[in-house]
C-alpha cells in the first residue's frame, strides 16, 4: 500500500522484492504501521557522510556527528585520488535515505536520524577508535561499523585495550544506561578463505556481527564464516545477482546515487537500520535485549551448503548465516512486546596452563574443563550466551591450526577455521575467539576444546601452552528461554503493533558527556566578529547616550526631577516618537491598582491595551532617573 | 597528534602514549585532580597531556611536542617516555599509539 516517489525504490530489491518474493528484510509491513525508526538516531562510523545531498540532509544529526580526522564536528567526506570516500555516505543512504523526495532511494529507517562520524581518512590509532566508539553516546543510539581489520586471511586483529574498553563502556553508559548497539560487518576475506573469528570486532560480546547473503540467500563469493556471527541479511552476490541500491555521494564520479553498493559493508547497515525500527517500539531495549531478540526471530531457510546445526536450546545456527536471515517485521513485533533479560553473569575459570603438543591431523589435543553447579552459583549464570575461549599457542605456522569449542550439550563451533595464507610464525598471544552457537542452552558442564594441526608433516610442532574460559549468560532457566519463544512467536501475527499496545519503560540514567560541543576555528573566527561587531556597536550607543545628555547637564535653569521627565517627553515628542512609558507614566495611579507588582507576566497592559515593558513599570515606581 | 579527538588529515602521526591512571573513576573533582596529576607526569616525561581519551575516565593522550624530527631524538624521547611511565606508581597501564590498518567492508 505504499507508494514512494523515489526513482529508484523500485529496484531496491532488498526492500521490495518484486522479482522473487520474500527475498527481502519484510519491512513494507512495518511501515504501514508508521514504524520508521523515528526518535532513533543511527550513526556511521566511517570516511564520512555527505549530509548535504537531499537523500540524507532532512534526516541528519549534526548534534550526532564528527570528524575526528580533521578533529572538528563536519563529517563531511574529503574527495580522494581513488573516489573511494562515498563509502559512508552510502552506507548512511540505506539506513535513513528520505523517502518521497523523488531522488534516488529509500532508506530502512527512512524516519530516523542519521549521523556521521567521520574516522577511516587518515592515520588511526587505538584511542581514535575509543573516542569514535563513545562520541555522542547519548544522542546516538545505534553505531554502525562497515569495516574492520584486514581481511587477507592472514591479519589476527581488532579492537586494542582502549578500544575494548571504549565498547564496554558504550553498553554500560551509552544511550542513558541501556547501552550503546554496536553492529560490525563480519568481513569480505572469504576468497583468501578467511574467517571473521580472526577479527576481534566480530568476537567481541558487545558488537552485533552481521553476515551477508546474496539475492538468492547463499553467502556470497566475498563473505566469511565464523562462529560469532549473529545473523546475516542482504547484499549483492556476484555479476549475476544485484546489489543494494542506495544513496551516494555525489562528488567526484558519484551522482547521489548507486546500484552498485555490495559486501558485507551493505548489509550491516541494512541490520542497523532495523534495529532503528525496534528500538523505536521499544526504546529502552538494552543492547543484550537486542541481541537476543536477533537470536530469537532470525529466520533459518534451507541452504544445503550452510550446514545448519540445532543447539540444545532449539535455536539453529550455521556458521555461515550465523541464527539466520534477519526480518524486520518479525525483529519489531518481537521488541513491542520484549521485556528485559535478567542482568548479565559471567564465569571465567582458571587459566589453564597445558604446554601440551599439538598432533598433526587427524590426531587432535583435547583438554577438557568443567563447569560445576557451584562454580555458577556465585554469579547465578544458568543459560550460555557468548562463550569465549583465550588461547595462547606457539606454532611456526599459525593458519594450520585447527580449533574447535564443544559445549556441555555438545554443540561444536568452529572457532579457529585453518587459513591457507596465514603463515605467522607467532601463533596466538592471548587471542579471544568466542561463539554464540549455544545460546540458551544450559551452562553447566564440560567444555572441550580441541585442537590440531592441518599442515604438512614438514611443520614444526605446535604447543597449546594455555587457554581460559570465559561464559556469558544470565540467571533465565531453559524453560524460561522456551517459553519466551512462545511468547514471541504468538505477537508475530502483528496484533500488539499498534499505538494502542506499550509496555512501560523506565526512564534511563541521566550520564552527561564529557565535552560537549568543542567550536571550530572557523566558528570561533565568526563569533569573534559577532563580538567585535556588538563592542563597537555598544560603544556607538554609549557615545550617543552621552552625548545626548551633554544638553541636559547643561541646562542649570532646570536641575529638577519633575522638569526633566517634562522635559524628555517634550523632547520625544518634538522628535515624532510615542514612548510607550507616557502614558504610563501619567496614569501612575490606575498602574498600581491592578494587580500586584508581580504580576505574572512581564508587562502590563494601560487602559488602550497596549504592552508596556516591565522595566518601564520599574523606573515609573522609582522615580524618573538620568 | 594535536589532540585526543583525532590528527589533522594524512598528517604523520608523532609519537604518542595513551596512559591510564589510578584514581580517577569516581566524581568530577577526582577527575580533575587525575587531569592536573596527568599534566604534570607528561611533562615530567618530556611530554604533553593531550586530554581525556574521549568518555573513558582516567584515559589520557601524552603526546610528543612539535620540534625538530630526528631519528636519534625521537628514539632518546621514547625511551625517556617509556622509562618515567613505567616507574610512575600512579599509572595503571600506557601505551605507545601506533598506526592501525582498518579496511572498509
Amino acid at each position: 500500500g505504499l507508494h514512494f516517489n523515489d526513482p529508484k525504490f523500485p529496484q531496491q530489491w532488498h526492500l521490495n522484492n518484486r522479482r522473487s518474493p520474500g527475498r527481502d528484510i519484510n519491512v513494507t509491513g512495518v511501515w504501514e504501521r508508521n514504524v520508521t525508526g523515528r526518535g532513533v538516531t543511527v550513526v556511521v562510523v566511517d570516511d564520512g557522510v555527505e549530509y548535504t545531498i537531499r537523500d540524507i540532509r532532512p534526516n541528519y544529526s549534526p548534534e550526532g556527528s564528527y570528524d575526528l580526522n580533521s578533529n572538528d564536528p563536519d563529517p563531511m567526506p574529503h574527495p580522494d585520488e581513488e573516489n573511494g570516500n562515498h563509502h559512508g555516505t552510502r552506507c548512511a543512504g540505506e539506513i535513513a535515505a528520505v523517502p518521497n523526495n523523488s531522488f534516488c532511494a529509500v532508506g530502512v529507517a527512512f524516519g530516523s536520524r542519521i549521523a556521521g562520524i567521520r574516522v577511516l581518512d587518515g592515520p588511526l590509532t587505538d584511542s581514535m577508535e575509543a573516542v569514535a566508539f563513545n562520541k555522542h553516546y547519548q544522542i546516538n543510539d545505534i553505531y554502525s561499523c562497515s569495516w574492520g581489520p584486514d581481511d587477507d586471511g592472514k591479519t589476527v586483529d581488532g579492537p586494542h585495550q582502549l578500544g575494548k574498553a571504549a565498547l564496554q563502556h558504550g553498553v554500560m553508559a551509552g544511550r542513558h544506561g541501556f547501552g550503546s548497539i554496536f553492529v560490525v560487518a563480519s568481513g569480505n576475506g572469504g576468497q583468501h578463505n578467511d574467517n571473521c573469528n580472526y577479527d576481534g570486532y566480530a568476537n567481541s560480546i558487545y558488537t552485533i556481527t552481521i553476515g551477508a547473503v546474496d539475492e538468492e540467500g547463499r553467502m556470497p563469493f566475498y563473505a566469511e564464516e565464523c562462529a560469532s556471527m549473529l545473523a546475516v541479511t542482504f547484499s549483492g552476490g556476484d555479476k549475476m545477482l544485484r546489489s543494494i541500491v542506495t544513496t551516494d555521494w555525489d562528488l567526484q564520479k558519484g551522482t547521489g546515487c548507486t546500484e552498485g553498493h555490495t559486501g558485507t559493508s551493505a548489509a550491516a547497515p541494512l541490520a542497523a537500520g532495523m534495529m532503528a525500527l525496534m528500538l523505536q517500539v521499544r526504546p529502552c531495549l538494552t543492547w543484550r535485549d537486542v541481541q537476543h531478540i536477533i537470536v530469537f526471530t532470525a529466520t533459518r531457510y534451507e541452504d544445503h551448503h550452510a550446514n545448519w546445526d540445532t543447539n540444545q536450546a532449539g535455536f539453529g545456527h550455521s556458521h555461515q548465516h550465523g541464527f539466520g536471515l534477519l526480518n524486520a517485521w518479525r525483529l519489531v513485533n518481537a521488541a513491542k512486546i520484549w521485556t528485559s533479560v535478567p542482568y548479565l553473569a559471567s564465569y571465567v575459570s582458571p587459566v589453564l596452563r597445558e604446554a601440551k603438543v599439538i598432533p598433526l591431523a587427524p590426531g587432535s589435543l583435547e583438554v577438557v574443563w568443567n563447569v560445576s553447579h557451584a562454580d555458577l552459583a556465585l554469579s547465578g549464570l544458568r543459560t550460555l550466551e557468548h562463550v569465549a575461549v583465550t588461547v595462547t599457542i606457539s606454532h611456526p605456522r599459525r593458519g594450520s591450526l585447527d580449533l574447535r569449542l564443544s559445549c556441555p550439550s555438545g554443540m561444536l563451533s568452529l572457532i579457529g577455521a585453518p587459513r591457507s595464507l596465514d603463515s605467522d610464525p607467532g601463533g596466538f598471544d592471548d587471542w579471544t575467539f568466542s561463539t554464540v552457537r549455544c545460546w540458551g542452552e544450559g551452562a553447566q558442564g564440560q567444555y572441550r576444546l580441541s585442537v590440531r594441526d592441518v599442515g604438512d608433516r614438514e611443520s614444526r610442532v605446535g604447543i597449546l601452552e594455555r587457554w581460559q574460559l570465559t561464559l556469558y549468560g544470565s540467571a533465565w532457566r531453559p524453560q524460561e528461554v522456551e517459553e519466551r519463544r512462545r511468547l514471541l512467536e504468538d505477537a508475530m501475527s502483528g496484533k500488539y503493533l499498534h499505538d494502542g499496545f506499550s509496555l512501560p519503560c523506565p526512564p534511563g540514567l541521566d550520564v552527561p558527556e564529557e565535552d560537549g560541543y568543542s567550536l571550530t576555528p572557523n566558528t570561533l573566527k565568526t563569533l569573534m566578529l559577532l563580538g567585535c561587531f556588538a563592542v563597537f556597536w555598544t560603544a556607538y550607543y554609549l557615545l550617543e547616550v552621552c552625548l545626548s545628555q551633554r544638553d541636559v547637564a547643561l541646562d542649570l535653569t532646570c536641575g529638577g526631577a519633575p522638569c526633566r521627565r517634562a522635559r524628555n517627553r517634550h523632547r520625544a515628542l518634538e522628535e515624532g516618537m510615542e514612548l510607550e512609558a507616557t502614558p504610563l507614566y501619567e496614569n501612575k495611579d490606575t498602574e498600581e491598582t491592578e494587580g500586584p507588582p508581580d504580576l505574572p507576566n512581564q508587562g502590563s497592559r494601560d487602559q488602550e491595551g497596549t504592552l508596556a515593558p516591565a522595566l518601564d513599570l520599574q523606573e515609573v515606581r522609582e522615580g524618573p532617573v538620568c | 597528534l594535536p589532540g585526543p579527538g583525532g590528527t589533522e588529515a594524512r598528517g604523520p602521526v608523532g609519537l604518542s602514549w595513551a596512559v591510564h591512571l589510578d584514581g580517577a573513576e569516581g566524581e568530577e573533582e577526582e577527575e580533575e585532580g587525575t587531569r592536573q596529576r596527568a599534566d604534570a607526569l607528561a611533562r615530567a616525561a618530556g611530554l604533553v597531556n593531550a586530554g581525556r581519551i574521549g568518555e573513558l575516565r582516567g584515559h589520557y593522550l601524552f603526546t610528543r611536542p612539535a620540534g625538530p624530527r630526528e631519528d636519534g631524538l625521537e628514539e632518546a624521547a621514547r625511551q625517556r617516555a617509556e622509562e618515567v611511565l613505567a616507574g610512575h606508581e600512579a599509572v595503571r597501564w600506557h601505551a605507545e599509539q601506533r598506526l592501525l590498518k582498518r579496511a572498509k567492508r
